[in-house]
């Protein structure tokens, strides 16, 4: 553990809970990419399937089953509880188009051939590009109220905190895996428009919208 | 070094 990487998982936490909050409190899910969160959703259920299997620590495991229990509310919460609100029109990325070749992908590049080596690596893969159906609803609609625009930064600030991470994981514990660093870095690449629009806008005061 | 399976990170 080091900064880096506490930064990162709190950042990735504070993420969760802003959404939770935001459609909690106002009784609406509109302008949040239902598929996006079905897909975390994919991504957290195949990659902590090693809770069963493998003891790390108390916060691993605290974290994972937060992770867990706030995708699969947040899923209930929109598809559910506030599922009239759920702007499905808009959210028409077809996400076949994601899961098929990341899971492709983890067929072909991965550590070792096992049923959960290859489940981890698919979430990695995955959770790269899991992001892109709320990106495109964003641009879709052409905007996004300002707690959307926290939730998605601090979504984005978490995969770049764990680069800063592994390069220092790399210098100090001789740490590598291409795998999750790659990964990782597409997955910061496909924020990068959306943090300049939240730097120039969102920080400025402005609502996030779309010229 | 790789460090399977020592997967640590969330």
């Amino acid at each position: 553990m080091n900064i880096f990487r506490l930064c990162g998982d709190l950042s990735h936490l504070l993420a969760i809970l802003l959404l939770l909050f935001k459609i909690w409190k106002t009784r609406s899910c509109a302008g949040i990419s239902g598929k996006t969160q079905l897909l975390f959703t994919i991504v957290y259920t195949a990659r902590y399937l090693d809770l069963f299997t493998s003891f790390v620590s108390v916060y691993n495991s605290v974290m994972k089953i937060v992770f867990l229990t706030a995708s699969y509310g947040t899923l209930y919460l929109m598809f559910y509880k506030f599922k009239p609100t759920y702007d499905h029109n808009h959210d028409s990325f077809r996400i076949l188009y994601l899961i098929v070749p990341a899971l492709v992908l983890s067929f072909i590049i991965v550590h070792v051939y096992t049923v959960m080596e290859i489940l981890w690596t698919f979430s990695i893969y995955l959770e790269a590009v899991a992001i892109m159906p709320q990106l495109f609803m964003v641009s879709r609609t052409g905007e996004a109220e300002t707690i959307t625009s926290h939730y998605l930064f601090a979504l984005g600030s978490y995969r770049a905190l764990y680069i800063l991470n592994w390069i220092y994981r790399y210098y100090t514990e001789d740490f590598l895996d291409w795998i999750t660093i790659m990964a990782g870095i597409v997955q910061t690449i496909l924020y990068c428009d959306f943090f300049y629009l939240y730097i120039t806008k969102v920080l400025k005061g402005k609502r996030l919208s779309l010229p | 070094t790789l460090v399977y399976p020592d997967k640590d990170e969330l």
